[in-house]
């Protein structure tokens, strides 16, 4: 159970000109950031809630509010999650995903269980230096998803096996060296 | 010392040699380009002076000089680029670094800057700002949103309903940027847009500003009752990190790219994960 009052209300608290500007005391800004965390929890509650109903299963949703500095724990450890989208806007966008992770190599596959393009990428040092020992992803997955208006679109996402990729690049590898030679 | 050059389907983006620091942008749909140059400063946090004892604080911004300082003349670059994404990181300083990135498909570009813990060990109060020089004449004139929503033209040391006697030529010059703030020509404008509010002005013709962070020393007798020190963890101060986005097109064609996509920073898509299958985050 939870209510979207409890947030409601720390908004309209945070509609003073201090909180607007920043000018208010410190311990009135921390007082600000409580009051925004908690209801931002029971909101979470309920869009859990309508995602479990919408999509006819019941799971854990996690909301990583770390993602700007490239921390969350699940997609860190976890060899194969789900993403859920939500669009607020009403018209269909193409939005870019970032996520922390800490394999080399993914497949993303779309809400048409068609294989979506993606990257890995280093996370940079900037990054690292921010979050100091809140996470631990050596890299960022990367690939756009696209949302209809006012919905959403789950993306779910595997680590690819080791031993697979090396066959991968050794075929790769092997597939080139056949071209030279036939050259 | 190589030429450095990020590019997508529609826009590129070169980067000084010398400096490393971003250089020129090209609408490559439009075949428009212009020279922008972009940097961090901070002015120096004035502790008053003969004409006036008011310090900068909380309320007031008042720098002590109308001149920034640079955080750095100079930076370390490195650069990822893949299929999806272009990216240079920038280095400034020890808390100043940015990230160019173009995005697959993406006609604007994004600056990621990540500014603090500001250092204060100096006892100088200090006001960050990322700047964007451009050689467009824009005869004081800029543009700055109202919440989102009607664009008010501004106009350098004037106000439109009295004779104004300017005394503050930075800070009297500072307006509200809720989400976007842009400058012009007859053929080119640059718009830039925020992830959140911050000051804006534009300083001199082609140039306009963003104030990213603050942290000052002292109480500016407004009565907040404390300085803007920002204590953050363990008394560091605060990191921050947002957004930019940097538009190049006509005059005539910007307002069809800014009104939408700054909707979609300010309504942005909520990302939700769930596991399948996964393992604990740490084993106890």
């Amino acid at each position: 159970k939870a209510s979207s009052f409890v947030f409601r209300e720390a908004m309209g608290v945070a509609q003073h000109h201090d909180a607007v500007t920043g000018t208010e005391k410190q311990h009135v800004a921390d007082d600000y950031a409580k009051r925004l965390t908690v209801g931002w929890l029971q909101c979470q509650v309920l869009v859990s809630n309508a995602l479990s109903s919408l999509s006819g299963s019941k799971q854990n949703f996690v909301f990583c509010n770390k993602l700007n500095i490239s921390v969350c724990p699940l997609t860190e450890s976890a060899s194969t999650f789900s993403v859920q989208v939500y669009n607020p806007l009403p018209r269909r966008i193409t939005w870019n995903i970032r996520l922390p992770v800490n394999g080399t190599a993914y497949n993303v596959l779309g809400p048409n269980d068609k294989s979506v393009p993606n990257q890995v990428v280093p996370v940079s040092n900037f990054t690292k230096m921010v979050r100091e020992n809140k996470g631990y992803a050596t890299s960022e997955l990367l690939f756009q998803a696209t949302i209809p208006a006012v919905g959403f679109s789950t993306y779910t996402v595997t680590k690819e096996a080791a031993g697979k990729m090396i066959h991968q690049r050794r075929s790769k590898w092997v597939q080139q060296y056949n071209q030279q030679m036939e050259k | 010392s190589k030429h450095l050059t990020i590019t997508n389907e529609h826009v590129e983006v070169s980067f000084s040699p010398d400096t490393g620091l971003l250089k020129m942008i090209r609408n490559l749909d439009k075949g428009i380009s212009l020279n922008v140059a972009q940097n961090f400063f901070w002015y120096n946090a004035s502790v008053g002076n003969s004409e006036s004892s008011q310090v900068s604080g909380a309320y007031i911004f008042r720098p002590d000089s109308n001149k920034p300082f640079p955080v750095s003349s100079s930076l370390e670059t490195y650069t990822v680029q893949n299929d999806l994404v272009q990216e240079v990181y920038q280095n400034f300083s020890s808390w100043c670094s940015q990230v160019v990135r173009l995005y697959k498909g993406q006609r604007f570009v994004e600056l990621e800057w990540t500014v603090g813990p500001i250092p204060i060990e100096d006892n100088w109060g200090k006001e960050i700002i990322s700047r964007f020089d451009t050689p467009l004449k824009t005869s004081g004139i800029f543009y700055t949103d109202s919440n989102g929503r009607e664009i008010l033209q501004r106009r350098r040391d004037y106000r439109p309903t009295w004779k104004l006697e300017q005394t503050e030529p930075v800070a009297g010059n500072y307006y509200p940027v809720n989400s976007r703030i842009f400058i012009k020509d007859n053929n080119v404008q640059l718009t830039v847009l925020t992830d959140r509010s911050q000051g804006g002005s534009s300083i001199t013709d082609g140039s306009l500003e963003l104030m990213v962070h603050r942290r000052l020393l002292h109480d500016d007798a407004r009565g907040v009752g404390e300085p803007l020190f920002e204590p953050g963890d363990n008394n560091k101060g605060l990191i921050v990190r947002g957004k930019h986005i940097l538009y190049l097109d006509t005059p005539e064609s910007s307002a069809d790219f800014h009104r939408p996509q700054a909707q979609q920073e300010f309504i942005a898509p909520q990302i939700i994960l769930s596991a399948t299958g996964s393992k604990p985050y740490r084993e106890k």
